[in-house]
């Protein structure tokens, strides 16, 4: 059973103290503010309201096995590289900061911190090539450039099967699923699509018009594909 | 050339606005804070110092050929459902507005938000993975359930090839890329390790202890996976 120490409860905080609790592990959950420990001692391990600048109040919490600490704090750089700080002295060799700001992430890098994460920053990211790329409809990446996008299916696609288009000789991308919707009919004659999700289809899958592809590469070859249309 | 409106220069408004305009698209941004007005209009299209409350002022942009208007107003829950509401009635019909809470984030699509997006929730359950699962470095799912993600090679797997593994009827996954490290020799003698990228490996591959596997698959199919471990 991991644990995990959260400092900070604003929506960030407060969303990762969840989804860790759902996910099975023990989360201890610290924000100076006492309604937004309130908020969360329902489904945290242990909930505590305390200042996580005060070296003495982060001492007195048994942090014995901790996987990892999280200083989820936004605005306040003094409040989170203190905080940082704190916890490299107390000996947590797991720290991951937020940053909120480019020279206080070198700061927080520089004091301790061994990964910084920035959710405004990777979802900019990610929406502004979700609203530039046509026709690809979401578009993830991992940091080393592995990326999985879905793209509806080009004509020159339709009625053929993959192994004829050869998606990886010819793209260097790999056909990882297929959505297509069906049309269906129910017993008052209604009609009304339903989306079919094919996974890992076979090579003699053929495409068909209103295909979403769901497709998987390295980033330089699907901007690369992306491109071509 | 895509053109988008941007309103509110927080983190998220900023860092859209930037990468938007790197991938060369044309951005109004507007903020009713002077100071984050300043701090982009080096690199944007337009950049304009209003309050986005304030309907005459948004009408008096050219707002022609708007691909989508992007509601990155955080915190103020009046002036992000009111901005939304005026936008819809300009006639905007892309409108993406960032939530700011659960009851806000419903009144943001009934008023006329196309999309709602919470950079705080995606990252803090991406993280949440990151967190619990061993193993697993980078995991990062498509909203439709298709997952890429990085796994380190287990000692089962050592020495095996891919078309004896068999992935895809073994576990229902696909492996995209293997990141293997290699020792290196300086001239002067001196060893490093370097980390080959094998995109799209042959079935002939053979894997080898330290290597990373980029994977793909359902959600589902993930989730057994990393729990077999
Ligand atoms: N020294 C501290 N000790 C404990 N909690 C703190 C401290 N400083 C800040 N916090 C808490 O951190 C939380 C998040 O910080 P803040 O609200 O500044 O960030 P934010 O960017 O608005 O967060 P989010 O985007 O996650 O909503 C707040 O609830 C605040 O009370
Ligand atoms: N009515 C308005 N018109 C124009 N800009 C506005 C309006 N209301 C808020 N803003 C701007 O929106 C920006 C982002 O809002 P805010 O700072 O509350 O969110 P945040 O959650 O802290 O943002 P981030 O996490 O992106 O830093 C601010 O710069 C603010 O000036």
């Amino acid at each position: 059973m991991k644990r995990f120490l959260v400092i900070g409860l604003g929506q960030f905080g407060y969303e990762l103290a969840k989804a860790l609790t759902d996910k099975g592990a023990e989360v201890i959950a610290i924000d100076r503010n006492m309604n937004l420990v309130e908020g969360v001692k329902d489904f945290v391990t242990s909930a505590v309201n305390l200042d996580s600048t005060d070296e003495d109040a982060l001492r007195s919490l048994n942090l014995d096995g901790l996987e990892a600490a999280i200083v989820a704090i936004g605005e306040d750089w003094e409040a989170s590289i203190l905080t940082t700080a704190i916890l490299k002295e107390l000996g947590i060799e797991n720290i991951i900061a937020r940053r909120a700001g480019d020279i206080q992430g070198k700061i927080l890098e520089k004091i301790g911190a061994t990964r910084i994460i920035s959710p405004e920053i990777n979802i900019a990211d990610q929406l502004a090539r979700n609203l530039i790329s046509p026709g690809v409809l979401e578009h993830i990446a991992l940091p080393d450039g592995h990326t999985i996008f879905q793209v509806e299916a080009r004509p020159e696609f339709y009625n053929k099967t993959l192994i004829e288009l050869d998606f990886r000789r010819n793209f260097g991308l790999l056909v990882v699923g297929i959505q297509r919707k069906k049309a269906n009919v129910t017993e008052s004659g209604e009609v009304y699509m339903e989306t079919e999700n094919i996974s890992l289809p076979s090579a003699t899958e053929a495409i068909k018009q209103g295909d979403i592809l769901v497709l998987v590469g390295m980033k330089a070859d699907i901007e690369t594909f992306i491109s071509r249309e």
